[in-house]
């Protein structure tokens, strides 16, 4: 049997937001310690890794293993019936076919009650092996939205560089270029704040495609901040955190020098 | 010219 309670059901529904677009369909991993979906985009080009730990729900109740194949538009539309302060309540049986979703209002004067259907998803995991960043930023995450949006008008590539106190994005195309600078602000506190953390001074500057950058930013409604992590030569990090007790991850692949 | 790599030749699987 697993139940799973979430009090602030908008969690699921912007998580939701920012996975359908990239994956059609996940198997959502129901243990102990939490839910935990894992998947690639068709072009196997981005990773996309949601978690959710067990303390992010007022209730969590897991006897067995239970993987949850879910149809990500169908579990969007289902979601999307459910109001942003509502209490979202997921069931499933053991070995489930299908997966019971409560919606209760705030007020306690609604409840709707669905049930999705699961889907047999036969996905390979991809095992994510600890990395030594060159460089981690901070940004406001509206911002980091804006910088993609703003540089995808440029051309299809967002060249993201990362020197000590600055992070820079920069686009290329036809009809001319941009290049964006943050420094390092001082006032570290509030929530506007960016921060760049170099592992050595040594720069370092890699290619992203900006249509998926633009996929990703789809889950800035989740944090206020959002973290890049950058290397050499390795995806590029991009998370999302909800609350403390859970993530939304991109790992994309760089654009290397043929 | 730039390629654009893929998540398969980073991650294994697991």
């Amino acid at each position: 049997m697993f139940e799973a309670r979430l009090l602030q059901g908008s969690i699921l529904k912007k998580a939701l937001e920012g996975i359908r677009e990239l994956i059609t369909s996940g198997n959502w991993e129901c243990s102990s310690a939490g839910i935990s979906m894992q998947g690639m985009d068709p072009s196997h080009v981005a990773l996309t890794v949601l978690m959710l730990q067990n303390d992010l729900f007022d209730q969590f109740r897991c006897d067995r293993n239970v993987t949850l194949g879910l149809n990500h538009a169908t579990f969007s539309k289902i979601l999307k019936c459910a109001a942003n302060d509502d209490i979202i309540t997921l069931k499933a049986e053991d070995q489930p076919d299908e997966c019971n979703l409560l919606f209760q209002s705030a007020n306690d004067d609604k409840t709707s009650d669905f049930i999705i259907k699961l889907t047999d998803i036969d996905q390979e995991t991809l095992g994510i092996p600890d990395t030594e960043y060159a460089a981690t930023v901070k940004v406001p995450s509206v911002e980091f939205q804006r910088i993609c949006r703003d540089l995808s008008q440029f051309g299809d590539t967002i060249i993201i560089s990362v020197k000590k106190g600055c992070v820079e994005f920069s686009g290329t195309g036809e009809i001319g270029s941009a290049k964006i600078a943050l420094k390092e602000s001082g006032n570290v506190d509030d929530d506007e704040k960016v921060s760049v953390e170099m592992d050595k001074d040594t720069p370092c500057s890699l290619s992203f495609a900006s249509r998926y950058l633009n996929y990703f930013t789809k889950a800035t409604s989740l944090s206020d901040t959002v973290t890049l992590q950058l290397c050499p030569e390795h995806p590029l990090v991009v998370s999302y955190d909800i609350g403390d007790n859970g993530s939304l991850k991109y790992y994309l692949a760089p654009k290397i020098e043929e | 010219k730039q390629v654009q790599s893929k998540m398969t030749s980073f991650f294994g699987v697991a």
